[in-house]
């Protein structure tokens, strides 16, 4: 574990005096290593690390705990700012004719079966959801999400014979005003950040429908590639946060620090599981603990 | 060009280590790749070239043979297994067009009994590429839908079973239970059974994939390893640490998401790609 490396590194430190330069550039080469190993971005630890460094500079060695521990705090406090602070950040909905969500991501993050869970979620807060099924291309992709529609009783408009993702969008939001459901989850297909195609497809549906929410889906698997796929979303489409999927396995998630700090947007759900109920939302500080651990 | 007995220099091991950890191939496996170029270069192994060039070499040479599926068994069975949203089910899709323009008559077995419309997404595969499928009930066991696959497999002459199975994080204890039961399972109805076992990793996949294909590995015993999404912007570097660490070769690739973006794995092209 990074704190007993850390303890390992300081045995001869006793509390006494200013933390010294060497013993900061001591205890912050282990802690990059931990972060590279938690799949933070290269160059987002470089400056990380450099931050904390300025910081931990000249700061009293405390009495009550060790120089490796009075380290950890210092990057553990930062990490928790850099998350998003204490506390949960809140997803802002505001009323629309209807409100327009949609998930945005790489092939297979998780975006179908998140739609599902956050139906259940604004459900549970009074909205009556609906879903839209905008992957034309994935084999049995409107069925998937019909299935998981018909498990949690929400509605699920899916495209007719050769209908465009926009055209069946369209028809969705007219449908909603029609049957009163005040808000729709868009589930649109998996696409690379750099394929330009279907990354106009995007800005298109973008355009013209004004989602008041786009979440960018990604993989807490993800690795050093989470910076590029972000930003390039967050350039072409806009994006005003992420659902980071996957973490009820044992992936470190450095990927959530990566992108809060490059992409500058909060994530604002974590997914836990398969199941339509496995959404929580975002804690930093309990990231900040599985990133550091 | 490095000169004779000479280390490598600060800036040589730090460009490595960009390129190196900007790929996944992680910190540690990084380490010990650069600890060992500077013993060679300081023992006279390596008298020449760029960083680049002697990590190039040393990287092809890392990663080995290739695997390259050896029909044998009649029929030859082939269990697909990953964590979640690889691509497991498009893989064998392609795997499938493969083995049938080599003249294999192959089926196809629906082991995804659990996601939502997992069954019916591979059904589309079968019919694109026009090989059989064996299914089952939702929920159903997948162990029994892949043992069934099996039987008829050898009763109807097929060459090759390929068997999808859900996806599944190497934690869920449970469902590496289910994984090893189907392994045991199909091994009853064919002798031999699984031929091969091949594990698909997503390339955008940080060290995570480390533990994945330990996991598993010690599960049931992979012989192949499947990087897809190699189309994209990750570069499946951690494949290098997991050939280094447990030994298990490479495959193929993903390149894409239709029927023939699939590539055998060459690491020539693959070390290329991942230098650029
Ligand atoms: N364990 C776990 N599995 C998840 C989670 N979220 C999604 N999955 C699984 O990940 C796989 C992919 O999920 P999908 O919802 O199909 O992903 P997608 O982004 O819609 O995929 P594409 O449409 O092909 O891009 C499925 O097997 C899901 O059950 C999660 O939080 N935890
Ligand atoms: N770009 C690209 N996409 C791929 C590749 N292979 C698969 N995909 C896409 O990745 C997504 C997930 O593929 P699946 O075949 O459903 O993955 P899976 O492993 O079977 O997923 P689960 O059964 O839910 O665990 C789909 O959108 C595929 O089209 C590839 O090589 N390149
Ligand atoms: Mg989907
Ligand atoms: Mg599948």
């Amino acid at each position: 574990q990074l704190t007993e490396r850390l303890n390992q590194a300081f045995k001869s430190l006793t509390g006494r005096g200013k933390l010294s330069e060497k013993n900061i550039a001591d205890g912050l080469r282990e802690v990059r290593r931990a972060l590279l190993e938690a799949d933070v971005n290269f160059k987002v630890v470089k400056s990380f690390i450099e931050s904390v460094q300025q910081e931990a500079v000249g700061e009293k060695v405390m009495k009550s705990i060790t120089p490796g521990q009075q380290i950890i705090k210092i990057v553990h406090d930062k990490l928790v700012d850099l998350l998003g602070g204490r506390g949960v950040q809140s997803i802002k909905l505001p009323k629309a004719n209807p409100t327009i969500v949609m998930l945005v991501g790489l092939q297979g993050s998780g975006k179908t079966t998140h739609a599902a869970k956050l139906a259940v979620w604004l459900r549970e807060r009074k909205w009556n959801p609906a879903m839209v099924a905008l992957d034309v291309y994935r084999p049995a992709a409107a069925q998937q999400l019909q299935i998981l529609g018909n498990q949690i009783s929400v509605p699920v408009i899916v495209p007719q014979m050769l209908e465009t993702p926009l055209s069946c969008a369209n028809r969705s939001i007219a449908e909603a005003q029609m049957k009163g459901y005040d808000i729709l989850i868009l589930d649109t297909a998996g696409r690379l950040q750099i394929d330009d195609e279907m990354m106009r497809e995007l800005e298109e549906l973008q355009l013209r429908l004004r989602p008041q929410c786009v979440f960018l889906v990604v993989d807490a698997m993800t690795g050093q590639t989470a910076v590029e796929v972000g930003q390039e979303f967050a350039r072409r489409v806009g994006i005003d946060g992420f659902i980071l999927t996957k973490l009820d396995g044992d992936a470190k998630g450095g990927a959530a620090l990566s992108l809060r700090a490059v992409v500058g947007k909060p994530i604002l759900f974590i997914g836990t599981g398969e199941k339509t109920d496995a959404i929580e939302p975002f804690y930093p500080d309990r990231m900040a603990n599985r990133i550091l651990g | 060009a490095l000169p004779f007995g000479k280390k490598l220099t600060r800036e040589d091991i730090e460009l490595v280590e960009e390129i190196l950890i900007g790929a996944d191939v992680g910190v540690i496996t990084t380490e010990e790749i650069i600890e060992e170029l500077n013993e060679a270069v300081k023992n006279g192994e390596i008298t020449g070239g760029d960083a680049i060039s002697i990590l190039e070499e040393r990287l092809i040479d890392e990663l080995g043979e290739p695997l390259r599926i050896d029909v044998r068994a009649k029929p030859h069975i082939i269990l697909v297994v990953g964590v979640n949203g690889t691509g497991k089910t498009t893989t064998i899709g392609k795997l499938a067009h493969r083995f049938k323009n080599d003249g294999k008559k192959v089926l196809l077995a629906a082991g995804d009994t659990f996601r939502a419309a997992a069954s019916e997404q591979l059904a589309v595969w079968a019919e694109r590429v026009g090989v059989d499928m064996v299914m089952g009930q939702h929920s159903s066991d997948p162990a029994a839908v892949i043992f069934d696959a099996a039987k008829k497999a050898g009763a109807k002459d097929y060459d090759v079973l390929i068997a999808d199975t859900a996806g599944r994080l190497h934690t869920k204890k449970n469902l590496m239970e289910e994984l090893k039961k189907i392994v045991r399972v199909v091994g009853k109805a064919v002798e031999g059974a699984p031929h091969d076992t091949l594990l698909v990793i997503d390339a955008t996949t940080g060290q995570n994939g480390l533990a994945q294909a330990e996991v598993f590995h010690s599960a049931i015993k992979l012989t192949g390893i499947i990087i897809t999404k190699l189309d994209g912007t990750g570069k499946g570097g951690i494949a290098i640490a997991i050939r280094r660490k447990l030994g298990v070769p490479i495959c193929a690739i993903g390149t894409g998401e239709k029927i023939d973006d699939f590539v055998d794995f060459s690491p020539q092209d693959y070390v290329k790609a991942m230098l650029e």
